[in-house]
This record gives structure tokens, C-alpha cells and sequence, in this order.
């Protein structure tokens, strides 16, 4: 199976 | 003052039908340049980002910059009270805590003016990183739309593969599995068409959750095509352009093989 991901660690804060 | 006139108002209910299911509120950024809004869902898995460009205004006017923290579902039950060929105003004062919304009808025989009460939204605005795809597939906005229709039938995973001039869109589950694969066509400038264009030809194979999928494809009417970029363990891109001066982008994040 598969787990899913998060976005979090590829967006930087503006 | 923030005061912007769009036409075609059509647009704003349909960008609001692609935004609503997935972000609850948000901040809508007015500037001189236009209205951005952008949003994570509860659970960080998918990224919601509207633009619209000033040029897609027929009247825009921006003296200050202006956020408008506009709860989704007050802002289309409103938005629902315009018909499709309606004018549509957005007004607001410089620090607004409402804003006025003005809908004429085509031939200026009805108005209709709402007051939307604004609501404080601390939300961080994300920088989104500029990413060399590994692969861009345009498909016609309607098939991809029937495409994640149809798979989510067979499980709670679609798997988007490119390869060299062919889309493959595929699900397994308890009931059985499906393929639907899509060829490259001949004259990429039609909308009906797909076209496929892959960096250094390395084929490219991502999982995606289809519940989110389908949320995206509440955008379809925006536009005919829809454009997809994949690039291994990034977050896919599908966006829908809004004419040439704005578009609705959503990132997912991919399902991470155990």
C-alpha cells in the first residue's frame, strides 16, 4: 500500500 | 479603494466551484496586479491557487492593497445569485471589513447588491518553488474530468504514468482494475487534442489520491484543456487557465510507494 504524502516541506514561506 | 468589473462574471462562480470543496476560507489578496488567493486543505495535501490578472477586469482599480478574508461557502451561496451572463463588481474600502458585491444582468434590466462580511484569516502566503517538470500532458478538461470519474470506481489511487506520446491513467482495487491510456494527437493546437512533452524522454510514474482529483476537476468548466505536470516526488500540477489573464492551480502531494 501506499501512504500519501504531504505538501509541507516543498512550499517555503513568503 | 479596491473596485474591480468583470464581464464575463461567469468566471468568478466557476473559479468558486473549483476553490469551495477544498478550502473553507480564504485570504483573496487584491493588489495593482490583480486578485490572488491561495490555500492548503486541512490536511496539507493539496494547494489551491487563483489568479486572476487585472487585464481580466474591465474596469480595475486597486489603490491600496486590499485582503478580502472571504468564507467559501457565504461567498457562493452569494455568487449563486447571479446568473451566468451577469456583470459582476467586487467593491471594497481600503481596510474593509465587508464587501460589496453588484451584479447587473446583460441587458442592465436587474440589479442586485450584496454586502459580504469579511472575516481575519491568519493563513501564511507560500512561496511555490520553480520546478523543472519531468513531464507536461495537456488533455481536453472534460476527458481528464471523466477520466477520474471513472477510475475512482476501482480504488482511492490513480496512477498517472507518461511515456513517450501516451497518458496512461490507471486504478486497481477489491472490484478489479482499469487503464485508460490517452495518445498523443497529431495537431497539439486543437483544445479536443492531448499533447505530451517529456524532459530527456525518462518516463514518469506517480500515485495520486482520487478523492482529491476529482475535487480539482469541479474547475473543468474554466477551460477546455487542462494542463498536468509531474516530476518524481514533487506535488502534481493540474491547472486550468482562465483565458490568457489568470488561471486556477492546484498541487498535490503524491502517495509514497511503502
Amino acid at each position: 500500500g501506499a501512504t500519501q504524502g504531504r505538501l509541507d516541506s516543498f512550499f517555503t514561506l513568503k | 479603494m479596491f473596485e474591480a468589473r468583470l464581464l464575463q462574471g461567469s468566471i468568478l462562480k466557476k473559479a468558486l466551484e473549483g476553490i469551495r470543496e477544498l478550502i473553507t476560507s480564504g485570504n483573496w489578496e487584491c493588489s495593482s496586479a490583480g486578485i490572488s488567493m491561495q490555500g492548503m486543505d486541512p490536511s496539507h495535501v493539496a494547494l489551491t491557487v487563483l489568479m486572476l490578472q487585472n487585464d481580466l477586469f474591465d474596469q480595475f482599480r486597486c489603490d491600496r492593497n486590499v485582503t478580502l478574508g472571504l468564507n467559501h461557502a457565504t461567498f457562493s451561496k452569494i455568487l449563486k445569485c447571479a446568473a451566468n451572463d451577469d456583470i459582476i463588481t467586487l467593491k471594497a474600502e481600503d481596510q474593509p471589513d465587508e464587501c460589496n458585491l453588484l451584479f447587473q444582468s446583460a441587458n442592465d434590466d436587474k440589479t442586485s447588491d450584496f454586502i459580504i462580511k469579511l472575516t481575519d484569516i491568519d493563513q501564511e502566503t507560500l512561496g511555490i518553488p520553480d520546478t523543472e517538470y519531468a513531464a507536461t500532458v495537456k488533455v481536453p478538461s472534460v476527458e481528464f474530468q471523466r477520466i477520474c470519474r471513472d477510475l475512482s470506481q476501482f480504488g482511492d489511487t490513480i496512477i498517472i504514468s507518461v511515456k513517450k506520446g501516451c497518458v496512461e491513467f490507471s486504478g486497481t482495487g477489491e472490484i478489479g482494475s482499469a487503464k485508460i491510456a490517452l495518445k498523443e494527437s497529431g495537431n497539439v493546437d486543437d483544445d479536443e487534442k492531448v499533447s505530451v512533452e517529456m524532459d530527456k524522454d525518462t518516463p514518469c510514474s506517480l500515485s495520486f489520491a482520487s478523492r482529491y482529483l476529482n475535487y480539482f476537476t469541479k474547475a473543468t468548466s474554466l477551460s477546455d484543456t487542462v494542463t498536468l505536470q509531474l516530476c518524481p516526488e514533487h506535488p502534481l500540477v493540474v491547472s486550468y487557465d482562465i483565458g490568457d489573464n489568470g488561471s486556477l492551480k492546484y498541487y498535490l502531494a503524491p502517495k509514497i510507494e511503502e
